[in-house]
C-alpha cells in the first residue's frame, strides 16, 4: 500500500524503535563477555567515550535544532547508543566466526572504530527521522519529513560533530549493513549514498588519513604487480 | 540489504580495516 512520506517516515521510526527492544543503552551480557576476553579490558574507555560523545552530540543537536530541543537530542542519542551496542555485538559474533578468535582487544580498544560505529548508528537514527536525504549532496531530498529542522543534521553533519574523518566512517558502513539485516531498504540506500559521497569527495579532503596511507604505501615501494587493465 | 554491493572479501572485515588483525 503506497504511503505518504510522513506515514513512511513514521513507520520507519516505529520499526527502528521496535528493533531496539532491549530498552537499554548499555552493553549486553554477551558483549561484556567479549570485553572480558580482551587482553586489555576496554569497558571503562568505551563507557567514558559514549558518555563524552553523547554530551557533544546533544549540545550540537540543540545548537542545530534549537536549545529547547535538548531533550529530543538526548532521545536520539539514546536510540543511537542502543543501535551501536547491538551492531557491535553482531559484528563481533561475525568476526569471531570469520577469524576463529575470541580476543578482540586491539579492535575494542580502537577509538576510531568505536567513534565510527557510533556515528554510523546515529546517522541511521537521524536519517530515519528526517527521511533519507543528504545535505548539499545533489541526490535529491525526500519530501515531507525532511522539511523539518532536523534535516540540518543530515550527512555529513555527524562527522563534524565527532570530528571523525570520513575515511574512518567509510570503513564501518559495509560491515554495519551486514551486521544489521533488519535495516530497511531506504536506510541501506542512504548508507550507500554516504559511501559514494565519501569516495567521491570527503575522503580526499586535505586532512584525510587516506593521504598518510598513500604516502606509507609509496615508501614501502611497489608490492604486488598492478592488475592488467580489464577488457 | 538487497541491491547493496557487498565488496569486502572473506579475508576483509573491520579487524583488517582498522588495522587490528
Amino acid at each position: 500500500v503506497p504511503q505518504t512520506p510522513i506515514r513512511a517516515a513514521m513507520t520507519s521510526i516505529q520499526q527502528l524503535r521496535g528493533d531496539l527492544t532491549s530498552g537499554s543503552d548499555q552493553p549486553s551480557s554477551n558483549l561484556l563477555v567479549y570485553y572480558k576476553n580482551c587482553t586489555v579490558d576496554p569497558s571503562g574507555e568505551i563507557k567514558k567515550r559514549v558518555e563524552e560523545l553523547g554530551e557533544v552530540f546533544i549540545q550540537r543537536f540543540a545548537q542545530a535544532v534549537g536549545q529547547h530541543c535538548e531533550g529530543l537530542g538526548r532521545k536520539r542519542f539514546y536510540l543511537g547508543a542502543q543501535l551501536y551496542y547491538k551492531v557491535m555485538e553482531s559484528m563481533l559474533k561475525s568476526e569471531e566466526k570469520r577469524l576463529s578468535v575470541q580476543n578482540f582487544s586491539k579492535l575494542l580498544n580502537n577509538a576510531a572504530f568505536h567513534t565510527s560505529l557510533l556515528a554510523c548508528a546515529l546517522e541511521v537514527v537521524i536519517a530515519t527521522y528526517v527521511g533519507s536525504s543528504l545535505k548539499n549532496g545533489g541526490f535529491g531530498r525526500s519530501s515531507g519529513a525532511s522539511d523539518s529542522v532536523e534535516s540540518d543534521l543530515c550527512f555529513p553533519w555527524i562527522l563534524s560533530v565527532f570530528q571523525l574523518p570520513a575515511f574512518d566512517f567509510y570503513k564501518v558502513i559495509e560491515s554495519f549493513i551486514k551486521a544489521e539485516p533488519t535495516l530497511k531498504h531506504d536506510m541501506v540506500k542512504h548508507l550507500e549514498q554516504c559511501e559514494h559521497v565519501i569516495m567521491e569527495s570527503l575522503a580526499w579532503r586535505t586532512d584525510s588519513p587516506l593521504f598518510d596511507l598513500l604516502k606509507q604505501s609509496r615508501e614501502e615501494g611497489p608490492g604486488e604487480q598492478a592488475e592488467p587493465p580489464a577488457t | 540489504s538487497q541491491d547493496y554491493h557487498f565488496g569486502l572479501e572473506d579475508h576483509e572485515g573491520v579487524s583488517e580495516l582498522f588495522d587490528c588483525d
